[in-house]
Parts: C-alpha cells; sequence; structure tokens
C-alpha cells in the first residue's frame, strides 16, 4: 500500500504542479525493468486477484509516469535530462544481471529475471536520491513521496519476520535485498524525519 | 533451505 502511495503521490505531484523538477525519470525507469521482469509470472501463475491487480497497476502507472516525464507537455517541458544523468545502465543493470544470474535459485528464464529484479530494485533508489543530493532543497510532495518510496521496503521486513515465525518462510535473496533497499534510504529518512519534527523545509547536505 | 518456493509478494 505504501508502494501504491508513493506511485499516486507522484502522479499527483505531476498533475498538480505540472512539473517533474526534482523527480527522477531514471528511477521509474529501473522500477519499470524491475517490474517487466519480475511479474512476467503474469502469464502462467494466478496467485490472488489482489497480487494479480497491484501488479498490473504498478507496471502500467510507472510506464505512465515514464510516459508523462519524457513525452507529454507541459510535465515533458521541465524535465532536466542533464540533472536526472545517472548511469544506471552500466552501474545497476549490469551487475544485478551478473547477479541474479549467480545467486538464481535454478536457470530458468524466470527465477534469473526474479532474482536480478530483486537486487535492481534493491537499488533503484539511487538515480533519485543522486538527483536530490544535487539539487539539495526537496519539494514538499517529492519528499513525502521519496519517504514513502523507502518505507514500503522497510514494512516488507517487518512482515518478512512475521512469517518466518508463523509459516517458516525462508528467502534470502528477498531478505538481503531488502535489507541493502532499505539501507539506502536510512540517511534520507534521517534528514527526512528532522524536517518534519522541526516542520522545517527538507534540505540535504 | 535458502529460496522461497513461491514468489507470492510483490
Amino acid at each position: 500500500m505504501l508502494h501504491l502511495m508513493s506511485i499516486l503521490l507522484l502522479l499527483w505531484k505531476l498533475k498538480k504542479s505540472k512539473s517533474c523538477v526534482g523527480i527522477s525519470c531514471r528511477m521509474q525507469e529501473c522500477y519499470a525493468i524491475v517490474f517487466c521482469l519480475r511479474y512476467l509470472d503474469l502469464f502462467y501463475q494466478f496467485i490472488s486477484v489482489y497480487n494479480t491487480a497491484m501488479k498490473v497497476v504498478f507496471i502500467s502507472s510507472t510506464f505512465y509516469l515514464i510516459f508523462l516525464m519524457r513525452f507529454q507537455p507541459p510535465v515533458s517541458a521541465t524535465y532536466d535530462r542533464t540533472a536526472d544523468s545517472f548511469p544506471y545502465e552500466q552501474y545497476l543493470l549490469g551487475p544485478a544481471a551478473v547477479l541474479g544470474f549467480i545467486s538464481a535459485e535454478e536457470w530458468s528464464i524466470p527465477e534469473i529475471f526474479w532474482t536480478a529484479s530483486i537486487w535492481l530494485e534493491s537499488v533503484s533508489i539511487l538515480p533519485q536520491l543522486i538527483l536530490l543530493q544535487q539539487l539539495r532543497e526537496v519539494e514538499n510532495l517529492t519528499a513525502e513521496f521519496v519517504a514513502t518510496m523507502g518505507a514500503y521496503r522497510f514494512f516488507y521486513i517487518l512482515n518478512w519476520i512475521y512469517r518466518y515465525f508463523a509459516e517458516g518462510y525462508v528467502n534470502w535473496i528477498g531478505w538481503l535485498g531488502g535489507i541493502v533497499q532499505t539501507g539506502l534510504y536510512v540517511d534520507f529518512f534521517y534528514y527526512y524525519a528532522m524536517s518534519k519534527w522541526y516542520g522545517q523545509k527538507l534540505v540535504l547536505p | 533451505e535458502f529460496y522461497s518456493d513461491d514468489h507470492d509478494e510483490l
């Protein structure tokens, strides 16, 4: 739900301000790749209506966000491709593919894709965090968006602890990816929490 | 056991 909320917050922000200043389209592209790799099982596996609905919503809304930022004026006119230039193709995609191949449970296409998607998701926030660090001052809605985008993985960790004790659920790849992903946010969360506590604008060091 | 049996999470 937090993940969904972060997407809705971002959509609302883009529609309301008609600007995507401070938002990394490259992060959304990483997520689009994550979703396409992971949700291949839409074609051959049914888990629940909820699960299927969320997958479809995640994929379609993420592609729509990319479309808005890259191609749809007036939002696309505010997209700064020079600032949002983190080369994830080299730094994230390659390593995620290699790690996915090495750490997959079995060497089947769905397993390798699933595993690579976990590793890629764990670092997908980097283009966004690096963009914010260049700008330093973060708009309120952008701060909420990034905070919810980080918080959802933290809540997965709580759920994993519950599932481990309740059902003996084990998922080391997911756990490690989730810890890396949450860890990357800790620094941002600190400054976000401080700005909320003191009721001030979020300014990154 | 090291891996999850089915990927039922999002």
